[in-house]
């Protein structure tokens, strides 16, 4: 309700300039849709809901522990058709450059533990790419990644906020967190040919970012660690009269 | 020169004749992502309540208007030294923050909390 005029969409009323403005502000129109049904929006809906009311108040009690969060999908990967029990398939996730005053506060990979392909069950996990060899994943026997943790009976979480960190920290272009995701089946039938198409994986298969403003931290006059260096040269002159 | 001024000002019960439905307050006030044509990166919520101040500030504030005690200064330098020196209005006091749940232009989706999105109180000043 909008006073005592009813309006139409906004956007369509040339003759209003501050609307005009914050349109421009706005992602291009000619950007589809987004899909309700697809997995990571229904996984970022359900965060939504539990974490604030129908009206967008945050609740109270939301566990969320952060300000902001960003799922990330995959790029786009070739599917590789292999043969025998296993698959295996790096996935790589664009980091962009951190906003100014967010600091990363955690990073987790959400997947399906469990896929059905072509009649097949598959059982599946996710691990941190090790330098081996420039193409392939090798199964790195759980070395270099945290154990991971059933969320309900369709997602498991890894945390790889460390990996994560390492990638922002030591590249300041061209960020990418890179992931083995790989599946066998369940029945261990070996010699069975098994068709990836690879599309199941980017839909299945995606990373959290977990962000906290840190002006409010400053703010509340907290320890902020080390990876806030930039922001702090920058200001430091401010945040040592709000510290006295 | 306070003394001449303070004959001519509006004595307690002329400023509360005035009828209250015009006195400071909060408005209700929504609009939907989609009137504003943005629905289409902007999942949840469906409606934005930012609500808005609007009504006239008495030259005396008094306490539940939750004005700074300066406040009334600029209702006297306006009267006494300048009248382009602006006296208080009505805008909001305190604010609540909203969740946002969009998405961005590269796919990924986005949760957000901004603050001071929503109006909850208002006071003259």
């Amino acid at each position: 309700t909008v006073g005592e005029r009813s309006t139409g969409p906004l956007a369509e009323a040339p003759t209003l300039p501050l609307i005009q403005e914050l349109l421009k502000e706005a992602p291009d129109k000619q950007q589809r849709k987004p899909q309700v049904l697809e997995r990571p929006m229904r996984y970022m809906l359900e965060l939504y809901q539990r974490s604030a009311d129908a009206h967008g108040h945050p609740r109270e009690n939301r566990t969320i522990g952060a300000t902001m969060v960003r799922l990330v999908r995959p790029l786009a990967n070739v599917a590789k058709p292999l043969k025998g029990p296993r698959h295996i398939q790096t996935l790589d996730f664009p980091l962009r450059p951190n906003q100014v005053a967010y600091q990363l506060v955690r990073a987790t990979v959400i997947y399906h533990h469990q896929l059905q392909l072509a009649g097949f069950q598959l059982s599946c996990h996710v691990e941190p790419w090790v330098q081996k060899s420039p193409t392939n994943c090798s199964p790195s026997l759980g070395r270099g990644s945290s154990k991971p943790s059933l969320l309900s009976e369709a997602w498991t979480e890894m945390d790889v906020t460390q990996h994560v960190q390492k990638r922002l920290r030591n590249h300041k272009r061209h960020r990418i967190l890179r992931l083995c995701f790989m599946c066998q089946h369940q029945k261990g039938s070996a010699g069975q040919e098994l068709l990836w198409h690879g599309t199941s994986s980017l839909d299945t298969t995606f990373l959290l970012l977990y962000f906290n403003d840190t002006h409010k931290s400053v703010q509340k006059a907290k320890l902020l660690p080390g990876g806030l260096e930039e922001f702090m040269e920058r200001d430091s002159s401010l945040l040592l009269r709000r510290a006295r | 020169q306070a003394g001449s001024i303070a004959s001519k000002i509006p004595g307690p019960s002329q400023e509360h004749d005035r009828p209250e439905s015009n006195q400071c307050s909060l408005h209700h006030f929504q609009v939907s992502f989609h009137q504003l044509g943005w629905d289409h990166w902007i999942i949840a919520p469906n409606l934005y309540t930012p609500n808005y101040c609007k009504g006239a500030c008495p030259r005396v504030l008094h306490y539940g208007l939750n004005s700074p005690n300066h406040a009334i200064i600029q209702n006297l330098v306006n009267e006494l030294v300048n009248q382009s020196v602006p006296r208080p209005s009505c805008v909001p006091y305190k604010y609540v923050p909203i969740s946002i749940l969009m998405v961005e232009a590269n796919g990924s989706i986005l949760y957000k909390e901004y603050e001071d999105m929503i109006a909850q109180a208002c006071t003259c000043r």
